[in-house]
């Protein structure tokens, strides 16, 4: 396991050493620290080049020292001087021969050893690859190490690299600019920006470029705009790309979303581009007028979310897929189209006129009880008879209702004429 | 119709011939009502079902070739008392109400009703399938002229039969009497029912019933109609209220 400190004795600490003895300690701290080990007793049989007994510390295969003596002063003995580690492992072998000279025996070693931070921003991991931790901002911590950027910069997923921040990404508002980064001034090399103006649906983006445009503009067989573009992509259109110095001035995608890719590769210059965007609501034409009627209100353009009503002439109904309707309202939609398509109006009739009980009725003009038409009603004289008129009048009115002049809708009754005969006695009998 | 003529045809279009027990008439007043006199509903006991009534002809067997007209109701007039000795005809009126309205042509026509409180002076016409001179019914509807006689010579004539037989009905004042002094011109039985009118201007309008008389066209005596201005509030009342 990994440990933050821990003690290291030679066998048979404080007794004299065995000989003919290997042992082997592997310590280990956890990653982002080194190991410090310090000796706070070390005597072991002091030889040249430490040939007999020795104890010899490894990080990996490389060999940081082999030590033995008794004194600090001998030469390889490791003093008071902590050893430490490259990284987070270190290890121990401890090697004794078959004999001791003399009678004077040794001791051996205690040592103490403690996980240290590694201070990764100073000091790379050597077995890493030359580049540095972070390539802006390192900031050390206990056991790893952060990076961060400087401003108008991110940090890319990688953790460690920093990127010019193109200000891209979703814009939603009605409205707004948008320039490339550093405008109007040098834009970086290497850069891939993307720029998506979304607004919602029913309205339309109206891009317009400043006339101070510049992409680096370069031709190679038959290809342009190599190097340096910008590519503005509006779904269901076939994607433009610019560059150059001519600005492209207003261009009127008709959708609610475009998307901007601007591009630099590692070489050339381009003082880049802006732009304001707006919006405008989508329009919904009106394919046709509306015979004996209106459409309210009488605008030159309609667009989304306006709301039309249609009214019919005075004598006139409402009429849509044959039926009638009572009233009629229809909102541009966000695609550009009515939610309901244009009524008719189609002249309205009155019916039938009721028939009139000892009369008749005739049409004086109109035909098909429309609008307008003339009726007659009269009694089947000289036997039935209006009390006050001869004849009445009725006309078609526009509440669909057989009227007389003065308004009224109901027939006259037709009355016996009493007491008149065809023949009259009187007239011959004397 | 003693004394009288043939009517042609078109002439009575308001003449109804009514059977019920005997000969009668009656004359439409409206599409839906018929009046005629109490005393020949008296016949049947008021009873609706054994009356008949027939329009639209002047002849009685062309007439009874079609049904009878659908009767809805009987009204006689509450001031007719029971007349089975015939001795009491003070309100002989009576209407009959049709099960369906009657369709209006040359043939059937509505008799006008009198303007309220109308003097009766003058001449009137008077129709019927009754009895003739020769003491047979008409099949042919007849009419006659007659002068309506002035309200005190007719009650001294009726006074003076009064004092011989003890069976003449009085004369009130809801009756009036036509006729000529010599007789030879009068209705008769058969004929009650039927119409007495009068004529202004253009129109005719039904002055009196027919409804009874001491003998038929006799010197003297006159014939003796229901004054039908005395009923008009009673005839609106029952329309209105049937």
């Amino acid at each position: 396991e990994d440990v933050l400190y821990g003690q290291v004795q030679s066998p048979l600490y404080p007794d004299p050493y065995p000989g003919d003895n290997h042992t082997q300690w592997d310590l280990k701290v956890p990653p982002g620290y080194k190991i410090q080990l310090t000796f706070n007793y070390f005597d072991i049989e002091p030889s040249a080049d430490c040939y007999y007994d020795s104890l010899m510390v490894l990080y990996g295969r490389k060999v940081l020292g082999k030590f033995c003596g008794q004194r600090s002063t001998d030469a390889h003995h490791p003093g008071n001087k902590p050893i430490l580690s490259p990284g987070n492992h270190l290890q121990l072998v401890f090697v004794t021969d078959d004999s001791n000279p003399g009678p004077q025996m040794h001791l051996g070693f205690s040592a103490f050893y403690q996980a240290v931070d590694v201070d990764e921003c100073s000091s790379p991991v050597p077995s890493e690859d030359s580049d540095p931790p972070c390539s802006q901002i390192c900031l050390n911590t206990l056991g790893s190490y952060m990076c961060a950027c400087n401003h108008g910069y991110q940090l890319q997923a990688d953790g460690r690299t920093c990127v010019l921040d193109c200000g891209g990404g979703v814009y939603k508002e009605s409205e707004g600019t948008l320039s490339s980064p550093g405008y109007p001034n040098i834009s970086p090399r290497g850069l891939d920006c993307v720029y998506n103006i979304s607004v919602q649906p029913g309205f339309e983006v109206t891009l317009n470029f400043t006339h101070n445009f510049h992409i680096e503009q370069i031709y190679n067989k038959g290809h342009f705009c190599l190097f340096h573009w910008l590519l503005v992509t509006v779904p269901g259109k076939k994607p433009m790309k610019y560059c150059g110095k001519k600005s492209p001035g207003v261009i009127h995608t008709g959708s609610h979303n475009v998307q901007l890719e601007y591009h630099t590769d590692s070489a050339g210059q381009s003082r880049g581009w802006s732009l304001h965007y707006t919006t405008q609501r989508v329009e919904c034409k009106l394919e046709k007028s509306i015979s004996n009627g209106r459409v309210t209100p009488d605008f030159p353009q309609y667009f989304y979310r306006d709301y039309i009503h249609v009214r019919c002439d005075q004598g006139y109904k409402l009429m849509m897929g044959g039926k009638e309707i009572k009233s009629f309202k229809s909102m541009c939609q966000h695609n550009g189209k009515w939610h309901l398509p244009l009524p008719e109006c189609k002249i309205l009739d009155c019916g039938d006129p009721n028939p009139l009980l000892n009369g008749g009725v005739r049409f004086l003009s109109g035909s098909n009880n429309e609008y307008q038409s003339v009726i007659q009603y009269h009694c089947n004289e000289p036997f039935y008879a209006f009390r006050t008129t001869h004849s009445v009048k009725f006309t078609c009115a526009a509440d669909r209702r057989w009227r007389a002049n003065d308004n009224n809708a109901i027939i006259p009754l037709c009355y016996p004429v009493c007491g008149r005969p065809t023949v009259d006695l009187s007239k011959r009998d004397r | 119709v003693l004394g009288g003529k043939t009517a042609p045809a078109n002439s009575f279009p308001w003449q109804v011939f009514l059977r019920s027990g005997g000969r009668g008439g009656a004359s439409i007043i409206g599409d839906r009502w018929l009046m005629t006199a109490a005393h020949n509903l008296e016949h049947v006991k008021f009873a609706q079902e054994k009356v008949q009534v027939y329009v639209g002809n002047i002849h009685v067997s062309e007439l009874v070739k079609s049904p009878s007209l659908a009767i809805a109701s009987l009204h006689v007039h509450p001031g007719y008392k029971n007349n089975n000795l015939r001795t009491n005809f003070d309100n002989d009126i009576a209407l009959i109400k049709l099960n369906s309205p009657i369709t209006f042509n040359m043939n059937v026509m509505p008799v006008c009703l009198p303007e309220r409180d109308t003097e009766l002076n003058g001449t009137g016409l008077v129709s019927g399938f009754g009895l003739t001179e020769d003491s047979l019914t008409a099949d042919t509807l007849r009419y006659i002229r007659l002068p309506v006689v002035e309200q005190d010579k007719c009650h001294r004539s009726i006074e003076t039969e009064r004092k011989n037989r003890h069976d003449v009905a009085p004369l009130t004042g809801n009756m009036f009497c036509a006729g000529l002094p010599e007789g030879g011109k009068d209705t008769c039985s058969g004929d009650s029912g039927s119409a007495f009118v009068m004529k202004d201007d253009e129109t005719y309008w039904v002055a009196g019933i027919v409804s009874w008389g001491v003998d038929c066209g006799q010197p003297g005596k006159y014939g003796i109609y229901t004054r039908v201005a005395k009923y008009l509030n009673w005839i609106q009342k029952t329309m209105d209220e049937n």
